[in-house]
């Protein structure tokens, strides 16, 4: 149900129905009404339309809004599934729901493979990895010489591409993080489970009778 | 780094900590 169809709901765009999304996601009714608040505080803080646009995004991340970075830029673009550019308050949870610490393990290596497949092909290749690597550098400021780039490549593709057709699919994905798992660290949030501690206010705007939580 | 495989150091990206999506 969408905010529109209630005079109970917010009046703001893509704000679903927290017991729908609740039922949809590892996360309680509160637990959504707390990421309401989030969802919130980072929507409206370039332009208050009750939609997260990348601007935005960066600036949650950074506490900076000039901050390009490539990685960031992919997850915003897995967020937007519906590819508007915008994330709305539905996105937000259903993306957020892999990276909570009791979703399946399998959903959360599918998001790394489609996070780290920069160019959507169904493959990690050779020259996306570079990309990425390159991207590190120049973030952290690390330095590394071309010579050993390569050889970080080597060795990933050599342990990782299983078939040496030069590029990693799905299954080698898998299988490679089965082997590397501090490689999927990345795709859990502790701060999810403890949600609704870090955002109290909710319970002053709930909408939901507790007896429905 | 030599020994760590691209994906270890891809990982350390600040663009993929969402954690700081969480800090006020």
């Amino acid at each position: 149900m969408g905010c529109f169809q209630s005079a109970q709901r917010r009046q703001c765009p893509g704000h679903e129905d927290p017991l729908l999304l609740s039922s949809q996601t590892a996360f309680t009714v509160s637990e959504v009404e707390a990421l309401f608040e989030l969802f919130k505080s980072i929507s409206s803080s370039v332009i208050d339309d009750g939609l997260i646009n990348k601007e935005e995004f960066q600036l949650a991340l950074f506490k900076n809004r000039k901050k390009e970075n490539l990685f960031a830029n992919r997850i915003f673009d897995l967020f937007d599934v519906k590819q508007k550019g915008v994330i709305d308050f539905g996105d937000f949870v259903r993306a957020l729901n892999v990276f909570h610490p009791n979703s399946p393990h399998e959903d959360k290596v599918d998001f790394s493979f489609k996070l780290y497949d920069l160019d959507n092909t169904g493959f990690i290749e050779r020259l996306e990895v570079k990309q990425m690597l390159i991207a590190l550098l120049c973030e952290s400021e690390m330095k590394l010489s071309d010579e050993t780039v390569e050889t970080i490549l080597d060795k990933t593709f050599l342990d990782a591409d299983v078939n040496r057709d030069g590029k990693i699919d799905k299954e080698e994905w898998q299988n490679f993080v089965s082997r590397n798992p501090s490689l999927m660290k990345i795709m859990t949030l502790p701060y999810l489970r403890d949600i609704t501690t870090t955002f109290p206010s909710f319970v002053f705007n709930s909408e939901v009778d507790e007896i429905a939580t | 780094p030599v020994l760590m495989n691209a994906f270890e150091l891809i990982s350390t990206s600040q663009g993929l900590n969402l954690g700081t999506l969480f800090e006020k």
